[in-house]
């Protein structure tokens, strides 16, 4: 049974993020052992079998899952008719997720220049 | 137009792929949809490979001269089709098989399993998108892949997703008429996208985004392929 109690996950003192933002939030992650996002996060890594090298990867790591499952709770609620949640994704930030899974460059006018191979396809006939 | 179709049931789409921790969408996307468009010429389904491109397409976009193809850095399907039109054609998975890095290119042209001939830039209109899939085979889509981290199933139907952001090449497989969302309590159409994260990522590998919509942008950079057959 997880424990459903709404537990503090926001830094106490609002620190932002200085030359030592690192060590804030690598403090900050130590507050998510022995929690029930742990218990998901033990897991998630039994389940893709993940491995991390040092317990301080495992604690950045720990961190980054729980901002993922407030992400995926965020995609659950601007996409209600999908299902969200723990996928093999789940201990990336988003920079590494697009930087390791995706890969398509620039999203403008592909149209291809007059005359070249690669044209726009004529219309068809969609009716009915 | 039929109300629903999917390629995967006539057999011209391969096994779902891992492209692993490699930028290189773009090269399965490009070669899905020569698989399909193979099949479709020949009869024969055959597994292209994705580690030529990777290796051996530096190819740049003709327009924006910084699109270039740079293997697990990125890339795009239509730069890949240009190369692979001036290379002579892609060998199969058998011969050139992925690793998930980029290497030296080992491309051997006397093992050319597919030539490209041709290709072109679909409409953005959703219809004719799905007519262009019906007539000459699964399409390489590119969309905009934020929901995707942690999509799990059902129909992904986003109330925002940035349209310009378009950051993730695909395959576009088939479309439904019916995939119905228990929150909303209705039916609604959706595309049938392959996927390149292995079979256990969403549905089997597969993932549904609604259609009609121009979702995601997935409207936006669309394009099929034509294969040479001697």
């Amino acid at each position: 049974q997880e424990d459903f109690k709404i537990r503090q996950v926001t830094d106490q003192n609002h620190q932002t993020t200085t030359a030592h933002g690192g060590d804030n939030h690598h403090n900050h992650n130590h507050n998510y052992l022995g929690t029930p996002a742990e218990h998901r996060f033990k897991s998630f890594i039994q389940q893709y079998d993940k491995k991390y090298t040092t317990r301080e990867e495992y604690i950045h790591r720990l961190g980054v899952f729980v901002k993922n499952l407030i992400k995926a709770a965020e995609h659950q609620a601007l996409d209600p008719t999908a299902v969200h949640g723990v996928t093999q994704f789940s201990d990336l930030t988003s920079e590494e997720f697009e930087r390791m899974y995706m890969g398509v460059k620039g999203g403008g006018d592909r149209s291809p220049l007059l005359g070249e191979v690669g044209s726009h396809a004529p219309p068809l006939e969609v009716k009915d | 137009l039929p109300e629903s179709f999917d390629w995967r049931d006539k057999g011209a789409v391969t096994e779902v792929k891992m492209q692993g921790t490699c930028g290189a969408c773009w090269a399965f996307s490009t070669t899905g949809s020569i698989e399909g468009a193979n099949f479709i010429a020949t009869g024969k389904l055959l597994n292209l490979s994705e580690q030529q491109l990777v290796d051996c397409d530096h190819t740049c976009d003709k327009k924006d001269k910084e699109s270039c193809n740079s293997g697990c850095k990125g890339g795009l399907m239509t730069n890949a089709y240009n190369y692979l039109i001036e290379a002579g054609g892609i060998e199969d998975e058998d011969s050139y098989p992925y690793t998930g890095k980029r290497g030296e290119c080992k491309f051997q042209p006397d093992k050319v399993a597919v030539k490209v001939s041709n290709f072109t830039n679909i409409p953005v209109d959703e219809q004719q998108i799905a007519a262009y899939l019906v007539n000459h085979g699964p399409l390489a889509v590119g969309l905009n892949a934020v929901f995707m981290q942690t999509y799990i199933g059902g129909v992904s139907c986003p109330l925002i997703c940035g349209k310009r952001w378009v950051n993730h090449g695909v395959l576009l497989v088939g479309y439904g008429s019916k995939g119905f969302s228990i929150l909303r309590l209705s039916n609604q159409p959706y595309w049938i996208i392959k996927n390149s994260w292995g079979k256990r990522w969403g549905e089997h590998g597969y993932y549904k985004l609604c259609r009609g919509h121009g979702m995601c942008g997935m409207n936006t950079m669309v394009s099929a392929v034509m294969t040479q057959t001697s």
